[in-house]
């Protein structure tokens, strides 16, 4: 029964995507539309810088890790050497 | 919506990003 | 039986094959009545990159969420070490009798922010 509900599913999905699709269909004869469209042309491109930025952010936090990484042994072997000095 | 997520979550990011700096440094300083 | 779910699965293959017909005419149709003009992209375009947009967000909201456990694992590790390490350089300062020079100011306050 889990792969007919993962077949209804899958259906129901294509549905949703063509009731979105048909929805766009006449705004080219609606100029509010055609205003709201290219708001969201124009978001779209904002969100995109935003996500660049957000991925070097995400490069930058996995740089850290590894330096920190590294930090945490280097600070392990030090340990070590005060263990042995006692 | 999506754009104020992505906005929340990137200053979330910096902010912690700015933590770990004074982090690693005062872990350094305790190390010398 | 057998012959009845063979049925049935060609059924929903076709009506899996009717969807993509529909949904590719669809859009055909609509990047022929709105071509992509200058700077201005058809609704087609749009709601693609927009779907584009989303699940490239939740990819670096997982990366991130990953990172950002990483690093609390580490800083926790970091901080374990730091204090049993300066707790033992103490106790041999004692057996030595040796006085090192006190912490700096700064010392201090890095010393303060692992507490």
């Amino acid at each position: 029964s889990s792969d007919l509900d993962r077949l209804c599913s899958h259906i129901n999905e294509k549905i949703d995507i063509i009731k979105n699709t048909l929805s766009l269909r006449n705004c080219g004869r609606d100029p509010a539309l055609t205003t709201v469209l290219d708001k969201i042309g124009n978001e779209i491109i904002a969100v995109h810088q935003l996500l660049n930025q957000l991925e070097s952010e995400v490069q930058y936090h996995e740089q850290t890790n590894i330096s920190l990484k590294e930090l945490c042994d280097s600070l392990e072997e030090d340990f070590k050497d005060v263990e042995h000095l006692k | 919506t999506l754009k104020d997520d992505v906005n929340i979550l990137l200053d979330k990011a910096r902010l912690e990003s700015q933590e770990s700096i004074g982090f690693m440094k005062a872990t350094k300083l305790l190390m010398k | 039986m057998e012959a009845e779910v063979d049925k049935l699965e060609l059924m929903f293959q076709k009506a899996d094959s009717d969807l993509d017909c529909i949904q590719y005419k669809l859009e055909y149709e609509i990047k022929i009545n709105h071509p992509d003009s200058s700077g201005k992209k058809n609704p087609v375009t749009l709601l693609k990159e927009l779907s584009a947009i989303k699940s490239r967000y939740q990819t670096l909201h997982a990366r991130l969420s990953t990172a950002a456990l990483e690093q609390k694992e580490t800083k926790s590790r970091i901080c374990a070490t730091l204090n049993k390490t300066m707790t033992m350089i103490q106790e041999l300062q004692k057996q030595s009798d040796l006085e090192l020079s006190p912490l700096t100011e700064e010392e201090k306050a890095a010393a303060e922010h692992f507490k």
